[in-house]
């Protein structure tokens, strides 16, 4: 067990698990039977969050039937969007409360944001492949297309996502278990001034740091640096459940008081854990990040999926 | 490994710290229930109106909304065979079929309750051609039920609307 | 065809369709 023998022990098992990705397709990770919620373009903002919400989903794709064509995807960066346009236009509350899905594009360009591109991929290209779009589009889900033999109108067949990906990874890769490196040495981990915030800052702040940093969480600290909650992009759905808007005054502690009771709760590791501990974990758990702390508890920096996802992908 | 949960991140300990804090608006905010009220899954739709009054009810939903339906014989009075022009704005090239055929067949249930279901025929070309020669039902695998459910809902809206 | 309750002036309908070796439930929701 020295170090040399686990660095090639870890170089050959990454490069056994790309193999695995280009091996396999897509369609491979779908289940036996699956279902798939698809929402109408015509429908209201505000409904469709009920929807997500009823479903335990916090994404759909969306389906234009004057067009008969597949029309994105709703996400939460689509909440966030017309949170922060509501909060610019407090009296435009009229047409928040009657915007529909196909109206989302409008509040991206009057909020001047990019939309958010998912790209798309055929259920039957390799896995690798996928995971090279989901990286380059920064969305964290694909949308599977292929098209109706008859009419050759495009079909969403599912949408896969970096989760769903490297938990097939973490059931089907014997290799992973080689992966015994401590992740301080990989060069992966997002280090350094990462955007936080503390227990009082006002949420719509919070939700601002989400959009400026690109990024799907915020880390809550202490007055000493210490992590003590995360704010995440999901959590928007509750904060305008039933198309309310008054909580954005809120605090992001009092927010936080808004998730349900089953959230499994923030994980955090050290440098000093290994890949295989933490696709184990991926293996066991619904996690999406896991924020780097020292001994004491001090954040120290973040492990995304994606990060995870490039470092199988490309490196070694 | 030192892979852990964070215990103030749990829902029940970060609301204990923030009435702790004594914030004011601590105590009105509820978590998100997480008991999802269960969709009722229903196969087409339930009826216990007078069998030939949801017939007519049918027939005069479908004029409604411009659909087409073939004369029934007299032996399949409860099934109606529709062709429905699938309008949409796709620039509708003659090689793409835009009549889907729609088959839809009254049951009884029991006394006094009837079921309306609504099935997929394949689709038809304007010029009356048949579509493109599908494989047979048992290949034909890559089929997008999306304007499928999206006529059945404008259907459905249009009987729910007049009764 | 599977219907759902319409709620919220909202329906859903569904149904189950074979692609290759596998079976989605395609659910629509829709507006009334």
């Amino acid at each position: 067990n020295t170090p040399e023998a686990i660095a090639i022990e870890q170089k050959l098992a990454v490069q056994s698990i790309r193999k695995f990705l280009e091996s396999k397709t897509s369609y491979d990770v779908l289940p036996v039977s699956y279902r798939l919620i698809v929402m109408d373009t015509s429908l209201l903002v505000k409904k469709s969050l009920n929807i997500l919400l009823q479903n335990n989903i916090v994404s759909a794709p969306l389906w234009d039937s004057r067009t008969s064509r597949f029309a994105g995807l709703l996400t939460s960066s689509d909440f966030i969007n017309v949170i922060q346009y509501y909060f610019s236009n407090p009296d435009k509350f009229e047409l928040v409360d009657k915007l529909q899905l196909d109206g989302l594009r409008d509040v991206e360009r009057a909020i001047g944001v990019r939309p958010l591109d998912t790209g798309s991929i055929h259920p039957f290209k390799p896995l690798y492949d996928a995971c090279c779009k989901m990286l380059e589009s920064r969305s964290r889900r694909i949308p599977l297309i292929d098209q109706d033999e008859e009419t050759r109108r495009e079909i969403v067949v599912s949408v896969l996502t970096q989760y769903r990906i490297l938990k097939f990874v973490a059931l089907n890769c014997r290799e992973t278990r080689y992966l015994k490196r401590p992740i301080g040495e990989l060069g992966i981990i997002t280090e350094g001034d990462l955007l936080r915030c503390d227990m009082h800052t006002p949420v719509i702040d919070v939700i601002q740091l989400l959009t400026q940093g690109g990024v799907s969480s915020i880390p809550i600290v202490d007055e000493h640096g210490k992590l003590v909650n995360v704010y995440e992009a999901v959590d928007v759905l509750g904060l305008i459940k039933g198309g309310i808007y008054n909580d954005l005054s809120l605090s992001v502690g009092e927010a936080l008081m808004r998730r349900s009771d089953d959230f499994e709760g923030v994980y955090t590791c050290t440098q000093n854990d290994k890949l295989v501990t933490i696709m184990d974990t991926i293996r066991k758990s619904r996690v999406h990040r896991f924020f780097v702390v020292n001994e004491e508890g001090y954040l120290t920096g973040v492990l995304t999926l994606s990060d995870i996802l490039k470092y199988i992908l490309f490196e070694e | 490994s030192t892979i852990a949960i964070l215990p103030s991140s749990l829902p029940q300990i970060h609301r204990a710290n923030m009435l702790a804090e004594g914030s004011s608006a601590a105590t009105k905010i509820s978590p998100l229930s997480t008991k999802k009220s269960k969709t009722r899954w229903h196969f087409g739709i339930r009826s216990r109106s007078y069998p030939l009054d949801v017939m007519g009810e049918i027939y005069l939903a479908l004029k409604n909304l411009g659909a087409e339906w073939a004369r029934p014989s007299e032996e399949d009075l409860w099934i109606i065979r529709v062709r429905w022009k699938y309008d949409c704005k796709q620039p509708s090239t003659d090689n793409i079929p835009d009549l889907m055929k729609m088959v839809i067949q009254l049951f009884q249930i029991e006394a006094n309750n009837y079921l309306v279901d609504f099935k997929f025929d394949g689709w038809e070309t304007s010029q009356g051609g048949s579509a493109t020669p599908s494989s047979n039902e048992d290949e034909m695998s890559t089929f997008s039920a999306y304007p499928f459910l999206h006529l059945t809902t404008k259907l459905i809206m249009e009987l729910a609307v007049n009764s | 065809l599977a219907t759902s309750s319409i709620k919220h002036n909202t329906l859903c309908v569904a149904s189950i369709v074979r692609y290759k070796r596998k079976y989605a439930t395609q659910m629509l929701y829709a507006p009334l």
